[in-house]
């Protein structure tokens, strides 16, 4: 469970908010450049889901985070931009959460093997 | 044992040993076939292995294993775990315990069921094409893929041949093994395979897992339609019908 890789990547999105970049497209959003922070650390934090579901700083966290969207008036909006860790750029749409990446998406042509007897 | 390849063909094959059935990038599966206790040449699966490969998104940051043999069919992963992964990514289920288990990878979509009837197991598994076909290496051997060696498949209408005309090598009258199969209400291939075993093994636990696979094939797949005929039925007429 690592919170703190998190609160680091939120760090670097919060410096960027003073790009043009940054501030251009949280216009387009019609939102706070925050909210791009914001998103940026509730998508890290949503990733560790599994690891950090049963740690209470995880949780608080995660609650905290959901208020200050609301605080913001951020958009949920899964297409919404964040700040890619990677890149150290603004980018849109989000990547798949985990839980959908991990959902077979493909086309469903289905192929059977089978063994059995002697 | 009897091969039903992603292709919908079918083979019955010697195999001794260790072969890999599917070898790809997500999963192996490796079966060893022992010979049949007091039945000479006759092979069926006794052990099976199923490895789920590196995925820490969906699976594990390590390879996941699963094996069965016989008289063991546990209903945990090597490890003692019964899932992987977020929301149960990789899960396996005991539907009989120690009799039948589910696996199932939801991020591949792929099911996997293992059965054991009497002492060797059943393997039954359904997977998209587009995951089938992500081996990295083309021409490695999967028996799912490729089907059997040439060397190692068996001509079981030569076979059935043989034993009408004389009556050899049989472990059961060929009218018994055909009531016994009919009764079992197999059809198709798994008619066939019902007999061919009958009569290579005299072991009624044959019967059960042709008619098990033959099931699991509907299960998997319930379109699936069979189009084959009672090959066995064709060439073949019991001696004391005739």
């Amino acid at each position: 469970c690592d919170i703190v890789h998190c609160q680091t990547l939120f760090s670097s999105a919060k410096d960027a908010e003073k790009s043009t970049e940054i501030k251009k497209l949280a216009a387009l959003q019609r939102e706070s450049p925050r909210c791009i922070s914001l998103r940026t650390y509730i998508d890290c934090l949503v990733k560790q889901k599994r690891f950090c579901h049963s740690d209470i700083t995880f949780n608080g966290n995660l609650a905290g985070l959901k208020a200050k969207m609301n605080r913001h008036k951020c958009s949920a909006d899964p297409e919404a931009s964040i700040f890619d860790p990677e890149t150290m750029q603004v980018t849109g749409p989000r990547p798949p959460s985990v839980d959908r990446m991990c959902s077979y998406s493909g086309k469903p042509i289905y192929k059977q093997c089978g063994l059995f007897g002697d | 044992p009897h091969l039903r390849m992603f292709n919908e063909e079918f083979q019955t094959c010697k195999v001794e040993g260790a072969w890999a059935l599917v070898d790809n990038k997500h999963l192996t599966v490796q079966v060893t076939n022992d010979p049949v206790i007091n039945s000479g040449d006759a092979t069926a699966t006794s052990k099976l292995t199923v490895i789920i490969k590196k995925n820490e998104d969906c699976a594990s940051s390590q390879f996941i294993t699963y094996t069965a043999q016989t008289g063991h069919l546990p209903g945990s992963f090597s490890l003692g775990q019964t899932h992987y992964g977020p929301e149960r990514s990789v899960e396996v289920i005991e539907k009989e315990p120690g009799k039948s288990v589910v696996i199932y990878l939801r991020y591949i979509d792929t099911t996997i069921k293992v059965q054991q009837i009497g002492r060797y197991f059943t393997f039954a598994i359904k997977m998209p094409e587009g995951v089938l076909n992500s081996s990295e290496i083309s021409d490695k051997l999967e028996l799912c893929v490729q089907g059997c060696p040439i060397n190692e498949r068996i001509n079981y209408k030569q076979y059935f041949s043989e034993v009408q005309r004389t009556n050899k090598h049989s472990k059961m009258a060929l009218s018994k093994a055909l009531k016994m199969c009919r009764d079992a209400s197999v059809v198709d291939f798994y008619f066939d395979s019902c007999v061919f075993d009958l009569l290579t093994t005299g072991d009624e636990n044959f019967t059960a897992a042709a008619y098990q696979a033959w099931q699991d094939l509907i299960e998997l797949n319930p379109e699936l339609r069979q189009t084959q005929d009672n090959r066995t039925e064709l060439p073949i007429v019991p001696s004391s019908a005739s």
